[in-house]
């Protein structure tokens, strides 16, 4: 899976 | 940013604005679980902690600060200014039944194991089961107000949309976050028997009363 550096989503 | 993720948004921000008039409207908190916000309280604490290190957008920043701003506004006039409203005999969910568990999941299951990272997954995990003691409550009472089944209504709208913007992003980016997936499940699933009242009964003018 692709896991973004830090959360972007609320 | 898609278009569920916005209906998920906008969805959250509109159960929040409905409590808040609910309370404010009615001067009462009445059918409202305390226990509830203070754990949303401590679900956007946790998450966005970031708030001042990482900027992601001004939608994104202002969404936190009003999030953050309104649930413990909500708390305020649970606790103190509509204090007398406050329905404590029926807000009896133990939340540290809740809290010690996720807590304990965060440490074992997240994508890293780095404080700000588990503190984000113990903001995800207990955020599905922060309506529980609401859930709770409306169960003992045996009832809630049609508003309040407006605000809960929204609320599981909210991560049931949320569901639909990841797979819109597995398909679109290939972006697949297994921890929020599988939290917002469940989260969506506790609501489900909500969901079939409200659309049951609500949905046709009536109250939602539930066999005590």
């Amino acid at each position: 899976p692709v896991i973004e550096e830090g959360h972007d989503e609320l | 940013m898609n278009i569920f993720r916005l209906c998920g948004d906008m969805s959250h921000l509109a159960a929040i604005i409905i409590l808040l008039l609910k309370m404010w409207k009615t001067r009462s908190v009445a059918g409202i679980s305390g226990k509830s916000q203070i754990l949303f309280a401590t679900v956007f604490t946790a998450r966005y902690l970031d708030l001042f290190t990482s900027f992601i957008s001004i939608y994104n920043t202002c969404m936190k600060v009003f999030f953050i701003g309104t649930v413990y506004f909500t708390i305020y006039l649970i606790y103190m200014k509509f204090k007398a409203t406050y329905d404590s005999n029926h807000d009896s969910f133990r939340v540290e039944f809740l809290i010690v568990p996720v807590g304990g999941l965060a440490f074992l299951v997240n994508h890293e194991f780095a404080p700000l990272e588990i503190i984000w997954t113990f903001s995800i995990y207990l955020e599905s089961v922060a309506i529980l003691p609401q859930l709770f409550m409306i169960s003992k009472t045996g009832e809630a107000e049609t508003i309040t089944s407006h605000y809960l209504f929204a609320l599981g709208s909210y991560r049931a949309l949320y569901l639909c913007n990841w797979i819109y992003r597995y398909y679109a980016e290939g972006f697949f976050d297994l921890i929020a997936v599988v939290a917002g499940v469940v989260q969506t699933i506790l609501y489900c028997d909500f969901f079939y009242l409200y659309i049951t009964k609500v949905m046709k003018g009536k109250k939602i009363s539930l066999p005590a």
